[in-house]
């Protein structure tokens, strides 16, 4: 029988002679059947093998088969002449089973007494698609590609055609085609050479918003023109290539349109031809550009980086202003800023002011007052001065100190100081005096 | 002020008039929240008169002008050794008075510096002596003042004032004794002295550009008579108690 239901495939496996390493016992007649997973062969290998010698291994043998059918018959020893033995020789089966047949006689040699033998085996991939061509006309695997897999293999086709319901034959197909990888190729069916006639294929090209798609035609182009009054006309053959919101282009003739930079994130290609004339087709290479973002206005007070040449989709900048400065936005002061070049090719943000910072009022000086010496009231390095209200306060310590309006929007004075001084008020002056002593 | 002049505006700024219980005596301004006075009358019976008991007024020469705008007080700390029941031991007659609001100094309310440290009260010097009190006195007949008066009156040095004092414990019982926290101040010849009304006000002593603090009026037989000077409370002997005062409240 050729099926073993009881048998269950496995990847490898060990046979041992009856009794092994013992010797074998007479009037034997043993059977193994081998078997891995369908798409596999059976890779066998002797370890040992001491099988009573005879011609034509009479008398004692293991033989191989592969559907009943014999592969080798083995008797002796791997170090004898005597016998029939396959050395170190692997054997490998045509499919995924193999039969080991041990039969031995009545008598054993009394000298020696044979151990039978050890064999070792495993599951080896059949490589399907390596297979040379049928020479009897029949079919090949695949009718175009063919990849193996382990235990198996798939038939694939070439752009233009797809794999037909029985798995093996190609049927031409070029609709439908959507290219959504940054960068790829794409060509006519069957180019460079000509394809069958009455094609209508559609190419859709579509990346992401952000991107933009180059065309680049190669050199060897060849749609069907017809010359007319006006010059070469796309009447019957042609490939139009359609951007959004763009009156269509026509292609035809033997010159390549080379680069077209489309200014789209989608292209669609539509190639078509008559039942006459000759196209051989065309080829191209597509890439992506991401889109561009203006380049940003100088911020005054500020500055706004990186400083690059062009700015694309996805990059930021980002705008600090000078010291003493603050980012402002819609009249509001905001901590930071950053902008990003959106995918339609503008900033998602407007670019904000630096507007100098205010230290505020400065505190009142109880019993005195201030004065500003520079600046601008109240804004970045504007200075002013507290004075007691002379004569009936007088400055704690006697020096008059300047404050500065700093970066971090405090008054301070050289000496870092923040609070505001003290009016001491003057005892015993009065501004008027009695009549003291007179004469 | 017996033989004293008018004030003129601005002159002596530090001039305060307090009413306790309807009695009029003086008070001077030391800081913003403080008026230095005596501690008689603010004792009545061992107690501390009532915060409400006491108008202060400060700021005119004027006591028509200068009742328009009474201050008032927020607490009132006498010294601890003053105890003066029978009226007859006037030791440690001083006393700070906390106003309920500070007052901001201009030319007619301005502090009067405390005495300096090691202050030298120098027999014969001449003190301003100030106040709304009375300024005649005749044999039946006393005259009190609505404008501010002040007098120089020499400093009396401490031998003379307690041969004086022996003078006036002959002539009359419960005269009060001389302490070392007093000085005397006034003319041999009487004529110029503080008087009735005057009393808890300034002497001061004017040095280094500056008045200070020397004395508060604090008591006398009878005034302006030849032989008789005023008893002042000698200031720079509280310094401590002063500052602790003031900084404790």
């Amino acid at each position: 029988s050729l099926l073993f239901p009881d048998s269950k495939p496995v990847m490898h496996g060990e046979v041992l002679s009856p009794e092994y390493p013992q010797p074998y016992p007479p009037n034997l007649q043993k059977r193994w059947d081998l078997s891995v997973p369908n798409g596999y062969q059976i890779r066998l290998a002797f370890s040992h093998m001491d099988i009573e010698a005879s011609a034509g291994c009479y008398y004692d043998s293991l033989t191989v088969l592969y559907n009943e059918k014999v592969l080798a018959k083995f008797c002796g020893q791997e170090n004898s002449a005597d016998g029939h033995h396959p050395g170190n020789q692997p054997i490998l089966s045509p499919g995924n089973r193999l039969t080991l047949l041990f039969q031995t006689d009545s008598n054993n040699p009394e000298k020696h007494q044979n151990v039978g033998f050890s064999a070792q085996y495993q599951a080896i991939d059949i490589d399907e698609c390596s297979a040379p061509e049928p020479r009897d006309g029949s079919d090949s695997l695949c009718a175009q590609i063919c990849l193996n897999t382990l235990g198996s293999y798939i038939c694939s086709c070439h752009h233009g055609y797809e794999l037909r319901s029985d798995q093996r034959t190609c049927a031409l197909s070029c609709t439908g085609g959507i290219f959504d990888e940054p960068q790829g190729h794409l060509s006519s069916p069957g180019y460079p050479n000509s394809p069958p006639h009455a094609l209508s294929c559609q190419y859709v090209i579509s990346v992401d918003s952000g991107f933009t798609v180059t065309l680049n035609f190669s050199d060897n182009f060849h749609v069907e023109s017809v010359d007319t009054q006006q010059g070469p006309n796309c009447l019957y053959h042609w490939l139009q290539v359609t951007v959004p919101h763009r009156e269509p282009i026509k292609l035809c003739g033997a010159k390549s349109p080379g680069v077209i930079e489309t200014n789209s994130n989608t292209v669609r290609l539509d190639y078509h031809t008559d039942d006459e004339g000759l196209s051989n087709g065309w080829s191209l290479d597509y890439s992506t550009q991401r889109v561009n973002c203006p380049p940003p206005s100088k911020v005054a007070q500020g500055r706004v980086t990186p400083m690059l040449a062009e700015y694309f989709y996805r990059d930021y900048i980002f705008v600090r202003c000078d010291q003493g400065y603050k980012l402002m936005m819609d009249g509001h002061e905001i901590k930071s800023f950053s902008a990003m070049c959106q995918n339609n090719g503008q900033w998602h943000l407007p670019l904000p002011e630096c507007h100098i910072i205010d230290c505020g009022e400065p505190e009142p000086l109880l019993n005195g007052g201030l004065t500003f010496l520079s600046g601008f009231q109240n804004q970045y390095r504007s200075v002013f001065q507290y004075h007691c209200n002379e004569p009936f306060y007088s400055l704690l310590g006697g020096v008059n100190v300047s404050f500065t309006c700093e970066a971090d929007r405090k008054w301070r004075s050289h000496n870092d100081v923040v609070v505001s001084p003290t009016c001491l008020p003057v005892c015993g002056k009065p501004i008027k005096h009695v009549s003291g002593i007179q004469r | 002020i017996i033989g004293g002049s008018d004030a003129p505006d601005n002159t002596i700024p530090w001039q305060v008039m307090l009413n306790v219980n309807q009695n009029r005596g003086g008070g001077m301004v030391i800081a913003d929240r403080w008026v230095m006075t005596a501690a008689h009358n603010l004792i009545d019976k061992n107690s501390k008169v009532a915060t409400e008991a006491i108008q202060i007024y400060m700021g005119h020469n004027n006591v028509d002008t200068i009742l328009q705008t009474p201050l008032y007080a927020a607490s009132v700390h006498t010294h601890p050794g003053y105890n003066n029941p029978n009226n007859v031991d006037y030791n440690n007659d001083i006393a700070l008075i906390k106003l309920q609001d500070p007052v901001t100094f201009n030319a007619s309310i301005m502090p009067i510096c405390l005495p300096p440290e090691g202050a030298a009260y120098e027999t014969g010097i001449m003190g301003l002596v100030s106040g709304f009190g009375i300024t005649k006195l005749g044999e039946q007949r006393f005259a009190l003042t609505n404008k501010l008066k002040y007098v120089l009156v020499p400093l009396v040095a401490e031998e003379e004032c307690a041969k004086s004092a022996v003078s006036w414990k002959q002539e009359s019982a419960n005269i009060p004794d001389l302490t070392n926290n007093m000085f005397c101040a006034g003319m041999r010849e009487g004529t110029k002295d503080s008087c009735q009304g005057d009393s808890r006000g300034p002497y001061a002593l004017y040095d280094h550009q500056r008045y200070w603090a020397a004395g508060i009026v604090s008591w006398g037989v009878g005034c302006g008579k030849k032989g008789a000077y005023g008893v002042y409370t000698r200031v720079a002997n509280y310094l401590d108690w002063i500052n602790k005062t003031m900084q404790e409240n």
